[in-house]
């Protein structure tokens, strides 16, 4: 239905600072509500038309193009310091439609709609003819190499066992073969090394998340996983602006399952569950 | 005398105001 008085609206420039402020509202929307999966930066407006409303402000109907950044939804790194999935790592798209509310010179939502799919693989065959494409997520490969990779790292974690929360992106990759997955975890009330039965463990009342990359490598008569772990400072209920530091990624680096547990490099024991950031690499 | 009729013409290249530009790439 058309919005205030009659048909008349006004078409900024996509460009236009005003536009682009609406365009990273509705973006700043979208990572706060998106369920699973990954992070989503600006790409580009595609078209936008200002509606004025009775009594006062104004409404943004605009289209924008976003892409996904490699940071999970429940990393609290702000998506200004994630890192744009490139087109050989097999990029993903969104299309969104939002409606915003201008009013005193603040937007809020009032509508979002999203699309997002892969790029294709003849785009990804260009820019890398050898780099694997995205595997579905229900491939019993890739939940076996969650799966594995999970047992992995309670087995050798001394803290909470964690739990697979969402597998969010695996790719089957050819030479050598292998699976690489990302998934996320969730903490709970056992602990790792004595938690026999999963079952009997239930998740920690007030949630801590951790991101896991992995690689399962598929050997002759066996198979070898390399996984590494970054768990989350536990997350009030609303999201508030992290302490200085608290984003900063621990270097981490991959040792086969077979060496004694690593620790965060300049700490000789596992950092406590409180501390902003915990890698845990093995 | 034979005179040429006036013909408007614009100051610049007229920018389309839409879409914008391409922050990253495009998929």
């Amino acid at each position: 239905a058309p919005h205030g008085p009659g048909l008349i609206y006004r078409q900024p420039n996509c460009d236009d600072p005003e536009t682009e402020e609406a365009a990273l509202v509705a973006v700043d929307y979208i990572n706060q509500h998106l369920p699973w999966g990954y992070k989503h930066t600006l790409n580009q407006i595609d078209e936008v038309k200002v509606w004025p409303q009775q009594p006062f402000g104004e409404m943004f109907e605009i289209e924008i193009d976003t892409l996904e950044t490699t940071c999970h939804v429940l990393d609290p790194t702000p998506v200004a310091g994630c890192r744009v999935r490139q087109l050989k790592e097999h990029a993903v798209e969104g299309d969104c439609d939002f409606q915003l509310l201008k009013v005193n010179g603040k937007f809020s939502v009032v509508y979002a709609k999203c699309d997002s799919s892969p790029d294709s693989a003849e785009d990804v065959r260009k820019v890398c003819r050898d780099c694997p494409l995205l595997a579905p997520l229900n491939d019993t490969r890739v939940v076996h190499a969650a799966e594995a990779a999970l047992a992995a790292f309670n087995a050798r974690n001394n803290g909470s066992n964690f739990q697979l929360e969402e597998i969010s992106r695996a790719q089957l990759v050819p030479l050598p073969p292998s699976t690489y997955v990302e998934f996320t975890i969730s903490g709970t009330d056992c602990v790792a090394k004595e938690a026999t039965e999963a079952a009997n463990c239930s998740l920690l009342a007030k949630k801590q998340y951790g991101f896991c990359k992995a690689t399962l490598n598929e050997k002759l008569g066996g198979e070898e996983v390399a996984v590494t772990c970054t768990v989350f400072q536990t997350q009030p209920a609303t999201s508030q602006p992290q302490p200085e530091g608290a984003n900063e990624a621990v270097p981490t680096a991959v040792v086969d399952a077979d060496a004694p547990a690593s620790y965060p490099l300049g700490t000789s024991e596992p950092l406590s569950a409180g501390s902003p950031i915990d890698t845990r690499v093995f | 005398s034979v005179v040429q009729p006036s013909v408007g013409a614009a100051a610049g290249p007229v920018v389309p105001p839409c879409p914008g530009r391409v922050r990253h790439f495009k998929v």
